[in-house]
């Protein structure tokens, strides 16, 4: 009938006192009980970026000024506000149940992105279009003017 | 200070900026540091 009620051994136990101590010696930036570290890969992939929707160039092939204007971009949208899908609170989200770019449903949990427009997208599809157009997806309004005043201003 | 890492280790952040450390002979991945685990 197989062993799944035998008891605990020393072996497991020790098991877990060896796994506590793990989490206890950590390397900087990591959380424990987090999701699986990435898979293996050989090499690092290079990011791509898109210093025009129509272009497509390697970090490493990025002139400085394009390296400048998407540095610019990312501190941009690092400032839209973000938060966790909940189709229970008030907010857009009672009323937007899909995200358009990846036509997904959205999920309890799934970290958004709120646009000024109130449009929300997964946190990822919207900071990856962001990347290519600094407009809403939905309704085309460019992210407001405001936003990109307030942070050069600063 | 942890000093190098074992051979075969190397150290990657994630798109999150999280670190991590990939042993190249294993093929594996794990958030621990592997000079940390003596």
């Amino acid at each position: 009938m197989g062993n799944c009620l035998k008891s605990p051994t020393s072996d497991d136990i020790s098991l877990l006192h060896e796994s506590q101590s793990d989490r206890a010696s950590f390397g900087e930036g990591t959380e424990p009980d987090q999701e699986p570290p990435p898979p293996y890969q050989e090499q690092v992939p290079v990011p791509v970026y898109h210093p025009t929707p129509s272009q497509t160039r390697l970090a490493t092939q990025l002139t400085e000024e394009e390296q400048i204007r998407i540095a610019q971009r990312i501190g941009l949208i690092q400032h839209l506000p973000k938060g966790v899908y909940d189709p229970g609170r008030d907010g857009s989200e009672k009323k937007i149940r899909e995200c358009v770019i990846c036509m997904m449903d959205f999920v309890y949990g799934d970290p958004i992105r709120f646009l000024p427009c109130m449009h929300i997208y997964h946190l990822d599809c919207i900071d990856d279009w962001l990347m290519r157009s600094f407009t809403c997806p939905s309704c085309m309004e460019p992210v407001d003017a405001a936003l990109l005043s307030s942070y050069e201003t600063n | 200070p942890l000093g190098p890492l074992p051979p075969g280790w190397e150290k990657r952040t994630d798109s999150n900026g999280r670190v991590y450390f990939v042993n190249h002979n294993t093929r594996i991945t794990q958030w621990e540091d592997p000079r940390s685990q003596g």
